[in-house]
């Protein structure tokens, strides 16, 4: 993978920043 | 927990208030029913996607094979998807390639996340209204696939790092029925592609979130300029454009030689060569129909001997690297 930490970071972004998801709980 | 169980007794009312209406009968309602005690709470992961150089780029998958929905899920998909695959398979085409015609292919880039949930039960209302001859598909009624849609939609639900999440559009990839669904939006969104298409007799073919197309009427910049009235007219559909005398599809590269067509195998530059397909299970008995396809296809893309016989050879190798005698 390269570097993990990006992974996880991009991970994160890719979910609070995507218009298809929102928090339920 | 609690909030699960109270999705799922939100869900099985529902499906009890349509059998009370005789819209389910008694078999599919208890085929429906959504069982708490095995039910898991989806869960998002993600796997690299290496297309793209000096980049890493994400592929969401939601684990959903327990999740409240599958049932639903695959009773709708089992339903649709022959139907589907009937009308979506009309192809128009007049071979008129000339030797400046374009080549052009299109990849939807949010194909599992292209509208809100109220827009595709729409879009799959609208789409069996103007396909079927009754209102029914297999002696269910049309507003009963919406009735059903809407319980799986709307309770498509995944954790992800401490939280709860619901989906606001499209549904987890990982279902059979998200793609059938894309499939009907994406049908529905091309006809303003065709439209245009058909008057100049060009030829037009889509596999999933891929399009491929020809372009005799204009140069690059005209077609463009068609692609963005498109995507102003409908911006859910995220879409990346390549236009050229040649270019690839899927696994083939397509080349317009003057008039004539020409086809080779294509391979992504960055994917790591000689390597077979992952797969669980049956792995020799599946690398051994792969290995069959795979040469079908070659003999399918090829335009030249030399080109098939290169492939060949590659395929081969790739069997014997990976252990398989042939």
């Amino acid at each position: 993978l390269g570097n993990c930490q990006e992974f996880e970071t991009k991970a994160y972004d890719y979910v609070s920043k995507s218009d298809a998801y929102k928090v339920l709980l | 927990q609690t909030e699960l169980n109270q999705m799922v007794e939100s869900m099985n009312l529902l499906l009890e208030s349509l059998k009370n209406h005789e819209s389910l009968n008694v078999d599919l309602y208890s085929g429906l029913l959504v069982d708490a005690s095995i039910v898991k709470l989806p869960y998002l992961y993600f796997l690299p996607d290496v297309s793209k150089e000096n980049e890493i780029s994400l592929v969401p998958y939601i684990a959903s094979q327990h999740s409240a929905t599958w049932r639903i899920s695959k009773y709708l998909n089992e339903l649709l998807r022959p139907f589907v695959d009937k009308i979506v398979s009309t192809v128009f085409t007049k071979r008129e390639l000339q030797s400046t015609t374009l080549f052009c292919a299109i990849k939807i880039t949010n194909y599992h996340k292209l509208d809100i949930h109220k827009n595709m039960i729409d879009t799959v209302s609208y789409f069996l209204e103007e396909n079927l001859i009754t209102n029914k598909l297999e002696q269910v009624t049309i507003q009963n696939i919406k009735n059903l849609l809407h319980i799986f939609l709307y309770n498509n639900v995944f954790y992800y790092k401490d939280q709860i999440y619901t989906l606001t559009k499209g549904s987890p990839n990982t279902m059979p029925l998200a793609d059938t669904l894309s499939n009907i939006y994406v049908f529905v969104w091309q006809k303003q592609i065709l439209k245009q298409l058909q008057l100049n007799n060009e030829f037009f073919g889509r596999y999933k979130d891929q399009i491929f197309l020809t372009w005799s009427n204009g140069n690059e910049e005209q077609l463009g300029s068609f692609l963005q009235t498109i995507r102003d007219k409908s911006p859910n559909v995220q879409f990346q454009k390549l236009i050229a005398s040649s270019v690839p599809f899927l696994n083939a590269f397509v080349q317009n030689q003057n008039g004539d067509l020409f086809s080779r195998i294509h391979r992504h530059p960055l994917i790591q060569g000689y390597s077979l397909p992952y797969e669980v299970g049956h792995a020799k008995l599946v690398h051994s129909d792969w290995l069959r396809s795979a040469l079908i296809r070659a003999v399918c893309y090829c335009s030249s001997v030399e080109d098939f016989n290169l492939e060949r050879i590659y395929l081969e190798l790739t069997c014997l690297t990976n252990g398989y005698s042939l």
